[in-house]
């Protein structure tokens, strides 16, 4: 759905790194597929799919080989950030181990012209979100179990194998948790937003001490379909810079710390608004919650050029980000001179949207813990958990676990809890209660 | 499934490896002129 695109295209699929088997149909035909707490939809690749190499990789649906197919037809399609499929919605009995949810919509794919499913190893999807989310508003397969009285409890929980030496991947439970994968108990929070399981989030720490990004609270999206964990540009850009990640030098962030950065120092320094701190220097216009670029005037007023708006706003989120770096440090007690060098270092830190960033994989036993604060409970993540080695021997990489996603208010800031959060933490998905939990994994 | 009424579905993981990332690339900064060649060589 259109109103929801902007959600929607976060998801990366290819970096989908966990999946199990289903079967569709009588007698039912088996498809590997990612179990995707970030999306709703059930869709696989139909036989009817010609035009797309994808197709030719993976097992396809033959709804004439089934005898509970039901004739639908209604046309979809689902954009994602790696891609999209298009198709049209099948209804047909979904083995999932050794229950049978019945009469189960679903969307047999016709074309996937993304080159990265024809790379994936996987063949479909298997949406586990709500159904707020769900592209022509088929219900899901898990709504479905709850309906047909399939398991005990409205209760999911995930368990992600990050031992990179053993072969088993994990295991998803439904209808509860299974004792023999967490330690503890779990820390649960409310699910804010129904669609995505969407809870709010507080401060982000790297080696202990605050960032004080999300101090107010930032949204956050447990979502197994995401192999990393992403968030706003301003923290993994302090996060790259702890971990010494490869980054993008910024010009205008440069321009901006050189220029402005004083004023910005003499602002904070004489309490004014942070938030209202880069539309006094003009870097941005205020709209009473954040700072708003100067630069959308420039859209209508004809006498400035489109291009000279893109560095305006670029110049505003740069101004934005150095505002909570600085005030971070200030916050830390050092000097100013420390600060403006501090902001400065940062913009050689920025990383890639979406993209990814690499570390010096000899460096990774002393770099430190990066937490999340969740239900008052601190999660911590070690460097061995969210740094992930691609390759062996010499010519192994380490690519950072953070990427950099910024989804503008009212719906942002929010941060993806990929499988780089689910594998140290045991997941719950609690339907009934309407909340998410975690807890050591075992 | 197990007596315990939980449906335990086991998961198999993928390491990242280097075609996908590869893919990846390909996919964000050269997508179309990749497809395009696609379907210039009728592929």
């Amino acid at each position: 759905d259109s109103k929801d695109a902007d959600i929607v295209i976060l998801k990366n699929y290819l970096d989908a790194q966990y999946y199990g088997e289903i079967g569709i149909g009588t007698p039912p035909q088996k498809f590997t597929v990612i179990f995707d707490t970030g999306s709703s939809n059930l869709w696989v690749p139909s036989s009817k799919c010609y035009f797309s190499i994808a197709c030719y990789f993976h097992a396809k649906y033959k709804s004439s080989d089934s005898s509970t197919y039901k004739e639908n037809g209604k046309p979809a399609s689902i954009q994602y950030g790696s891609g999209a499929i298009s198709g049209f919605f099948s209804n047909d009995n979904v083995q999932v181990g050794n229950i049978v949810v019945k009469n189960q919509e679903f969307i047999e794919a016709t074309r996937e012209p993304s080159v990265s499913f024809v790379v994936a190893q996987f063949d479909g999807l298997l949406g586990l979100g709500f159904q707020e989310i769900s592209v022509g508003n088929a219900v899901p397969v898990w709504y479905k179990m709850i309906e047909q009285g399939l398991v005990s409890e409205p209760v999911f929980s995930f368990w992600l194998n990050r031992n990179s030496d053993e072969e088993e991947g994990g295991e998803i439970v439904f209808g509860g948790v299974d004792p023999n994968h967490f330690k503890g108990k779990h820390t649960y929070v409310p699910v804010t937003r129904k669609g995505y399981w969407q809870f709010d989030m507080g401060d982000v720490l790297i080696g202990g001490k605050p960032t004080g990004y999300c101090a107010g609270s930032c949204a956050a999206i447990a979502d197994s379909g995401t192999s990393l964990l992403a968030g706003p540009t301003t923290v993994i850009t302090m996060i790259n810079h702890a971990i010494g990640a490869t980054g993008v030098v910024s010009r205008e962030c440069r321009t901006v710390v050189q220029q402005y950065g004083q004023s910005i120092l003499d602002l904070l320094l004489a309490e004014v608004q942070p938030k209202k701190i880069c539309s006094q220097i003009r870097l941005c216009t205020f709209d009473g919650t954040r700072g708003v670029s100067a630069g959308i005037e420039s859209v209508v007023d004809e006498n400035k050029g489109k291009s000279n708006g893109v560095i305006r706003d670029a110049m505003c989120s740069a101004c934005e980000m150095a505002v909570v770096w600085m005030q971070n440090q200030l916050m830390q007690n050092q000097t100013q001179n420390n600060i403006l060098n501090y902001a400065n270092e940062l913009c050689d830190r920025m990383p890639n949207p979406m993209g990814e960033s690499t570390v010096d994989c000899g460096t990774v036993s002393t770099l430190p813990n990066v937490s999340f604060t969740i239900g008052g409970r601190v999660f911590d993540l070690s460097p061995e958990e969210y740094i992930l080695k691609v390759g062996e021997g010499p010519s192994a990489e380490c690519i950072s676990g953070f990427t950099a996603l910024d989804i503008p208010p009212p719906r942002g800031p929010i941060w993806i809890l990929g499988d780089v959060f689910m594998g140290p933490y045991h997941t719950v998905f609690d339907y009934g209660n309407l909340r998410v939990g975690f807890a050591d994994a075992a | 499934a197990s007596n315990d009424g939980l449906l335990r579905i086991g998961l198999k993981k993928k390491k990242l490896d280097p075609n996908s990332r590869l893919a990846a690339r390909l996919e964000s900064k050269n997508g179309e002129p990749f497809r395009s060649s696609i379907r210039k060589y009728n592929l």
